[in-house]
This record gives C-alpha cells, structure tokens and sequence, in this order.
C-alpha cells in the first residue's frame, strides 16, 4: 500500500531468499526500494526465479478486503499471468466460504464489478482473488552504494507528524542536520530567519553525522514516504549535500527504502 | 526560485 502511493506497478523480484521491489515513480524523483526476507512469511517457496509483474493500484484495491486477522497467501504458478491471493481467517468461526473471480486490474480506471462489494461483505470468510501479472521492464540497475554524510534516527510517528503537519503549511522543507540539532523547516516564497516555522524534534532523536548537511525537498514525497511508518517504529533519514535522500524503514526481514531527489536554487 | 532535481541525473553520475 505504501508503494502504491509511488508507483503505479512495478515487478516483485521473487528467489529463494526474499521477494524484492524497485521503482521509480512517472516524474523520476523519488524511488522505492522493498524487499522482504524468506522468514518474514510463515511460509516461503520459490522454485524458479521470477519477475511477477503487478499493477500496485489494483493489488491495494484487493488488499482492502483484508482484515488485520486475515493470512493472506500469495501464489503463482510456472508461467501463469496471474498472482493469486488467498484470504483466510485465522478463526472459522464461519463455515468455510470460497470466493474466487478474475480481475484484469490493469485498467484501474474500471470500477468495482458489483459483486466485489458482496466479496467484502462476506469477510472474514475465505476469498480467492487473481490479479492478472502483467509484463514490465525492471530497473535493472541497483542504486549506487552511497556514503552518507548524516544519519537521522527518530520514531517514525514523529517523522509522520511532523511531515503532515508541515504539508499543511507549504510545498517545500530544508531538512538542516548540525552536530546537535537537526531542523525541519518549513519554506515560503520568499524565505527568511524569521519566516520559518520550525518544528521542535523530540526526543529519541539521534544525530549521526560528519558534516553539516542542508537540503530542501517536496513535502508531498515526504508525506507519501511516511506512510509506511506503521511498518517500523523508527526511521532514518539518511542524507548528504547534493545527494538524494534516503528515508529508509527497516523492520524484522526486510526494509522500505524511498529515495527523494532534492530540490535546488536556480 | 527551487528546481526538482530528477533522479536519473543521479543516476548519470554513477
């Protein structure tokens, strides 16, 4: 769901090891990186590796119908072009319950077939969905191994907070990281000292850092980023001068990883 | 005045 806010679809990269994600959004200025290990899942097997092409939008539409006791397994065959997604209910109060239709989501445009709101009404019962996997050119190449200058840790609900709250006020923010204080302004047109509306860091807050760094970014990518803070209590924000951001969750078996170019002076 | 900076310039860098 996160990913979904960035990209419109993108290829899972499945192996033996872990399933693997890599994107860049339409305007080229922000990409995110997903991967989740093999014991992340309750259980993992891939016989061949394999690129499963999917339209995030739809994938999120058939998410919804998840509820937070709901396992929900992910499968695809040796040349099938659809992955297929099972919802089951960890407690059958209910009798067992089959659902099972086949939705082309590449047309995200399309609405809901009407028996779709039945198919929600019904959890949580057992429902088999199909997503049609379409074909896509991955990014092949790797982000470049960077050498940060400054590390940022905060809990990531206050990254969240303060992103939203900060989009309230305006389009852009300088994220300043000295020895000791890191400041997350807000910018206006015409920017001064006594313009910004500073934002206090809480605390929990740790600075690692061997230069000062500044950097002014969209708010609208950080505010996207941010949903992904229910994966992970804490959040990094990795960052040097002229450097793309990286704001990075890591969580048991695996991470999110956004990278964000910055915004510049003429 | 700011510019976004795309990605891909990053890219190009190496």
């Amino acid at each position: 769901k996160s990913c979904s806010i960035l990209v419109t679809d993108a290829n899972f990269e499945c192996n033996e090891e872990n399933i693997m994600l890599q994107a860049m959004d339409n305007s080229h200025i922000a990409l995110v990186s997903v991967e989740i290990g093999a014991p992340g899942f309750t259980s993992y097997r891939c016989d061949r590796t394999m690129p499963l092409g999917v339209d995030l939008t739809s994938l999120t539409k058939v998410l919804r119908c998840a509820k937070d006791e709901n396992i929900c397994t992910l499968k695809a065959a040796d040349e099938a072009d659809v992955l297929n997604l099972v919802y089951d209910a960890k407690s059958a109060f209910f009798s067992p319950f089959f659902f099972a239709f086949m939705w082309h989501g590449r047309d995200a445009s399309s609405p809901f077939p009407p028996f779709f709101l039945l198919c929600s009404a019904l959890l949580p019962l057992f429902i088999h969905l199909n997503i049609s996997l379409s074909s896509q050119t991955p990014i092949t190449s790797s982000w470049p191994e960077t050498k940060y200058d400054t590390r940022v840790t905060l809990p990531s609900a206050e990254f969240t907070r303060i992103v939203r709250d900060l989009s309230q006020l305006g389009e852009h923010v300088r994220i300043e990281v000295s020895k000791e204080v890191v400041r997350i302004s807000k910018l206006k047109a015409k920017s001064s000292a006594e313009d910004e509306d500073n934002d206090s860091i809480p605390t929990g807050v740790v600075i690692e850092m061997n230069q000062h760094v500044s950097l002014t970014f969209s708010l609208k990518y950080l505010v996207n980023f941010s949903k992904s803070g229910s994966l992970s209590g804490e959040v990094q924000l990795l960052m040097s001068n002229d450097v793309p951001l990286l704001v990075a969750y890591d969580f048991t078996q695996g991470y999110i990883r956004c990278y964000l170019a910055p915004k510049i002076g003429d | 005045q700011l510019k976004q900076k795309s990605l891909t310039s990053f890219f190009s860098k190496g």
